[in-house]
């Protein structure tokens, strides 16, 4: 899977996601990904959140979206809000995978449960990182 | 009028002694390569809608990641993709699901955001509507890389499914690792 979050100039907020879904997945299953709210969601009032993971549990967790309200809602902090939903609500069911999120303020975080999650980003103040490993 | 992009790649089984240091090298130039594609556009005032795409388009394009050229094969030895985008300004949002003649799903689920008034569109109906508006369509052939379909003939006719990225691992043995979804 693979997925993107940014935020322009104007302060809007986009979020996509891609996928094959899994390796040896029954023909016809689908997953979080193309699911909005689940594996892909944007709001400027909160951030945007791109997925990867086994989505079965992002859906049932509608994982995106739930780190969203609990920004928008619960006003946990986007790394709170990340650690919640990946260690207290998609683990423990089994789930495994990753969180990219960018809020309405243009800073950005990421969290995985899994072992490792390639990821990086590049902001306008010259800040960049790509990483691959816990 | 600061802005900024943030990408993944997918995860999963990623531990950096499973990788030889040319397979890092060569996630870690693809990555930087989507990050650019999506950084010059917002760099130049485009919008974030195009700087998401772009950087998809590039991990889509690449053999490295589950997505388009480099998707995994379901049970039955093909490709079935799924990719979706929205809009934070407005909520609009566009999805495909079950696609495998679309090279990149992230443009198709773009069109339906943009050009239809649904959300998600699945299967032939996605393929029929992308071709309409003139979306690159190839042979299912195109999506083939010998990795993913010995991944595939690893776990075949077994009840697993593993993450992203097994089939570039040293050793196979995280297959028995995971949890399965």
């Amino acid at each position: 899977t693979v997925g993107a979050v940014a935020i322009d100039k104007s302060g809007n907020i986009a979020a996509g996601t891609s996928t094959g879904g899994m390796t040896n997945k029954k023909y016809g299953r689908i997953g979080d990904v193309p699911i909005i709210g689940a594996g892909t969601y944007a709001n400027n009032l909160t951030c945007g959140i791109s997925c990867t993971g086994t989505g079965e549990y992002f859906m049932r967790t509608v994982a995106a979206h739930e780190v969203s309200s609990l920004i928008k809602y619960k006003k946990l902090s986007p790394k709170e809000a990340l650690h919640e939903v990946l260690f207290n609500q998609i683990g423990p069911l089994g789930g495994e995978g990753g969180i990219i999120l960018l809020d309405k303020n243009g800073d950005i975080f990421w969290d995985f449960n899994s072992t490792g999650m390639f990821r990086g980003f590049k902001k306008s103040s010259g800040e960049t990182k790509v990483e691959m490993f816990e | 009028n600061s802005f900024a992009i943030v990408i993944h790649g997918g995860a999963g089984g990623i531990k950096r002694e499973y990788f030889t240091q040319e397979q890092q090298d060569a996630y870690a130039e693809k990555l930087q390569e989507a990050l650019d594609a999506g950084y010059a556009i917002l760099e130049k005032g485009g919008i974030s809608l195009d700087a998401v795409q772009a950087a998809i388009n590039v991990m889509e394009d690449s053999p490295l990641f589950n997505a388009g050229k480099g998707a995994v094969y379901n049970s039955e030895g093909n490709q079935e993709m799924d990719a979706a985008i929205m809009d934070g300004k407005t909520l609009n949002a566009g999805a495909v699901a079950g696609v495998n003649h679309i090279k990149n799903p992230i443009l198709a689920a773009r069109m339906v955001m943009d050009s239809s008034e649904h959300v998600m569109l699945s299967g032939k109906g996605a393929e029929i509507l992308a071709k309409k508006f003139g979306i690159e369509m190839v042979d299912s052939s195109y999506f083939f890389t010998e990795k993913r379909l010995n991944q595939l003939r690893e776990i075949q006719g077994k009840e697993k499914t593993p993450l992203d990225h097994t089939a570039y691992l040293i050793k196979n043995e995280l297959i028995d690792d995971h949890k399965f979804g």
